[in-house]
């Protein structure tokens, strides 16, 4: 495994997006992740449509009655994946563009699929494992608990303590071998996660969050997706 | 543990009111900040001062990163989860998803 990588390096990655006043970080952490998957199998960069998740993705999961999709009020990426795969795929942004609220009915045309899911599993919570699918299959849907995040505005976050009560979708997208800990007085090793809060925020629109332990949850449910070239 | 951000200017409470309001201001200014009503806006001068202190805090628990004011720093922490966040936490495996399998690490 290299000792850095980042897929924003090799444009697997599309701008920092903004989901706004709407819970749905559940479908940006869907959409990254088949961005980037479709980038792999297509050498396109595709920005692909959260809003088609918002508004018609309501996949339940199929062991829990009342735990589906919904929109801005909360979602999960394996489910969306699972959407993704019935209804074909999705797609481009610009085709069904963001509005980050959930009124609108369900608008998606088959036709106009930009990217679909060939299949899609569950990484281990194993960091190297993690790091050679992220390396292997593209930037990775992950969750993360966002308790810190509220008040970051740079650099490498390392806390003490984390809550690992998992609330929030991100994506990552690399790792660096070397962000420096003044605590721990050494360098540490980190994850790169792209966050769907503006650019403004915190470093650029990304967060990067000391590997090795699991802080704040982060290794604890991570997906990754593989993508099957369609011609639209 | 001072903040080479913020000077003291007058001692005490009352200056420690005085660079929040400051604070305040500018976080106005950059996020384009505005409320319905006086009630209002002194309601999220409280949360914000409330967030100023949590910044404080978590700088202390996490000093590698840097912390401070955000665009959610006017929101309590109930309502910042509630709306900007979304994640259905269930860690439940839908149908198709499988294990990824194990790929060598060691090259």
């Amino acid at each position: 495994l290299p000792a850095d990588f980042d897929w924003r390096d090799h444009g697997a990655v599309t701008g920092v997006k903004n989901q706004g006043s709407c819970g749905s970080c559940w479908s940006f952490s869907t959409t990254g992740a088949l961005e980037g998957a479709n980038f792999l199998a297509t050498e396109k960069l595709v920005s692909l449509s959260e809003q088609q998740l918002v508004d018609c993705d309501h996949e339940c999961d199929p062991e829990e009655p009342g735990s589906c999709d919904s929109g801005c009020n909360g979602g999960l990426m394996n489910s969306a994946f699972e959407y993704t795969l019935k209804a074909g795929g999705l797609m481009r942004e610009e085709d069904y563009p963001y509005t980050g609220t959930d009124r609108g009915a369900c608008k998606f045309d088959k036709s106009k699929i930009a990217a679909s899911v060939a299949n899609f599993s569950v990484v281990t919570l194993d960091e190297d494992q993690i790091a050679a699918n992220l390396v292997k299959n593209g930037p990775l849907a992950i969750a993360i608990n966002a308790v810190f995040m509220q008040t970051y505005v740079g650099g490498v976050s390392c806390p003490y303590i984390c809550s690992r009560r998992l609330d929030h979708g991100v994506l990552l997208v690399g790792y660096g071998s070397a962000g420096y800990s003044a605590v721990r007085m050494k360098e540490k090793p980190y994850w790169i996660i792209k966050n769907s809060w503006g650019e403004s925020w915190g470093d650029g629109g990304y967060y990067k969050i000391c590997r090795g332990r699991n802080i704040c949850g982060v290794d604890s449910m991570v997906s990754t997706v593989a993508a099957v070239q369609t011609s639209s | 543990a001072e903040d080479p951000l913020i000077k003291q200017v007058v001692d005490g409470a009352e200056g420690e009111a005085l660079t929040d309001h400051h604070h305040f201001s500018i976080f106005k200014r950059k996020f384009g900040k505005s409320y319905a009503s006086q009630e209002e806006h002194d309601h999220r001068f409280k949360v914000f001062r409330a967030n100023l202190r949590r910044a404080r805090r978590h700088q202390k628990l996490d000093p590698s990163a840097v912390h401070g004011v955000t665009q959610f720093s006017d929101l309590t922490p109930s309502e910042f989860r509630r709306t900007y966040l979304g994640l259905r936490s269930k860690l439940r495996l839908p149908k198709d998803a499988t294990q990824a399998p194990i790929l060598p690490t060691d090259s």
